[in-house]
């Protein structure tokens, strides 16, 4: 499976519909604080099946929804898609025949999830399962979040086994 | 389940005493699984020494070194269960420019030989160079982003608006 | 104890907004008291928000924007009861550009008004150039410290070996 | 009082006699990642009477003796002087006459500490007090250490009541 583009509309400080091509190689991303690269990271791991809001740096899960500027109301509805190039053929059964999958995962306000890959309705575990037999997904220890290195050094010993169980 | 266990601590161990030897161009640092009797409830401990110093708990090293050192784990556990994409926001913030030089030869070495495809979130100039494309993300409304391709000459101006 | 402790929390809050709005360049921000019946239990929750933002929890403010409403609140504090020394060990770190010079900015102001003495430790450029002298630590022998005076010309070279 | 220089010898990788004059406005310490920048800063809160050995990152206070390299023994004496200009008269009563004061502090491995104004050797309590009368000291919010920033954020609301103590 290799990784091709992140699309995110109504999500965190990403109202307006935006585009991240995602390359072979090294791509940067900068910009100054606040702006929104770390809600990117968070697109991504959300989309692949992110079940804790605290996770998301908020209390609930309507967290993500974009909540409005001094300047625009808030939405109630945020939308990531993630799509994926399956030319290696590794996704699940169902879905293997095609060379192209398009995961997507919606949120509206008060009424939680929903999940579809290529256009069907799946549930969130369908998803969870399609990442974790690509050695990807949302608790990836190959997805380094802003602090983690620090909270990896604080960490007990027992905490960082997790380490070791992902990369099983 | 312990056996799995047991074999990826091995691979990590060896992946992480190489990464380290790397990134601080000498030394030596292994892992060890402590305390329980059941691996399933062991704690893993880290074991450093940057060249020239002694073997020491990893509080006494320097915020920059429990950095390296905990990057050097991280991608030891990636090399060993290689992920289609790795996302790095802002790891290079404590490291000084030797560092981060180390830092971004690595990660173009893993770019180079795998399929995985890297995101870096960075404010450090060098870090910026080193990347294939650059993307912007600027609020020119207020907590509004928007996502803008950067030629490097265009990342000049991006940062005075910065 | 009870008095003092409320007075003083009065002094820090006034001081803090001001300072958020001046790290900001805009926004509004302020401190509560919060829980207990006795204020001696109480806690000290922040409350943020960055020009054309909603008012929210801390947690949702980027790495960058909860450092720099830290900082404001530790110079809130500092400000309140003025000490002879200020260290600051690299709480630059997670700043862009813009706000390492308004960090400077602040730094010099209160450097240039009060007889504080601030030592700054950083790896950024841009703040190495507003200090009035530059210490440099090297350690040529692995493992032994050895300080250095440098002019900031002498800056480069350091950087250089760095 | 005024903060006029510190001097440090054998005090963690200061093995050698150093001294760090300390002048009005902005001084700058730069250098490598583990050079020993945030031990100066430890050598300072040492000397005002710290006496955590956590806050010093070691395990027992002697960590804070050098401990040898791969070519230099360890040591068994560490000793931290800080010079201060009491021209502003605000010392305590027994040294106020004097226009400058020197604080020394010496740990020896296994013996424990001992505290001299002066020359003349006084209790740790005396030390703490006479910096707590200046707000400064161990504890002063103005040291801000490596990574404190960022526990000030992640602490609890009842954690963060300390600064507010210390400003009283
Ligand atoms: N649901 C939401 N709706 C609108 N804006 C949001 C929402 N959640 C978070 N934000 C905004 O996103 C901003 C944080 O963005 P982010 O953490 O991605 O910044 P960053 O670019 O990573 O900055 P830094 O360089 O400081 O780490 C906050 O200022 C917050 O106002
Ligand atoms: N008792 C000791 N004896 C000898 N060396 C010591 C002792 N205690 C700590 N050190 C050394 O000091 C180094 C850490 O120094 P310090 O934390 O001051 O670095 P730094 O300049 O702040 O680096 P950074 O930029 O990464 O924060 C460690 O590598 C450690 O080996
Ligand atoms: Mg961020
Ligand atoms: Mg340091």
């Amino acid at each position: 499976l290799d990784f091709v583009k992140l699309r995110l509309v109504g999500f965190k400080s990403f109202v307006e519909n935006t585009e991240l091509v995602i390359e072979p190689g090294m791509t940067g991303v900068v910009g100054p604080n606040g702006c929104g690269k770390s809600n990117l990271v968070e697109a991504l791991r959300w989309v692949m099946g992110e079940t804790s809001a605290k996770r998301m740096r908020g209390d609930g899960m309507d967290d993500v929804i974009f909540g409005g500027t001094s300047r625009r109301p808030a939405r109630n509805l945020a939308e990531v898609t993630l799509s994926l190039d399956n030319s290696s053929r590794t996704a699940p059964a169902g879905f293997n025949d095609n060379n192209d999958l398009e995961i997507t995962r919606r949120i509206e306000r008060g009424a939680g999830s929903e999940y579809r890959i290529n256009g069907k309705t799946v549930r969130a575990r369908d998803v969870q399962l399609l990442f974790a037999d690509n050695a990807s997904g949302a608790n990836s220890p190959a997805l380094v979040s802003q602090g983690q290195v620090g909270a990896l050094i604080r960490a007990k010993p027992q905490d960082r086994r997790q380490l070791l169980e992902e990369a099983a | 389940a312990r056996e799995r266990l047991l074999a990826s601590f091995q691979t990590v161990n060896t992946h992480f005493q190489q990464l380290f030897v790397k990134m601080f161009g000498g030394g030596r640092a292994h892992l060890e699984l402590t305390e329980a009797e059941d691996p399933l409830e062991a704690g893993l401990e880290i074991f450093a020494s940057p060249p020239g110093k002694r073997l020491q708990i990893l509080t006494l090293l320097s915020g920059g070194e429990q950095a390296l050192t905990a990057l050097s784990l991280l991608f030891g556990v990636f090399l060993t269960n290689p992920a289609p994409i790795c996302v790095l926001d802002e790891v290079d913030a404590p490291l000084d420019e030797a560092n981060v030089g180390r830092f971004c030869d690595l990660v173009q070495d893993m770019a180079a030989s795998r399929r995985t495809r890297f995101l870096v979130i960075t404010h450090h100039r060098l870090t910026m160079a080193r990347t294939d494309r650059l993307f912007g993300v600027t609020m020119s409304e207020q907590g509004v982003s928007q996502l803008v391709s950067v030629d490097l000459r265009g990342a000049e101006a991006l940062r005075a608006i910065g």
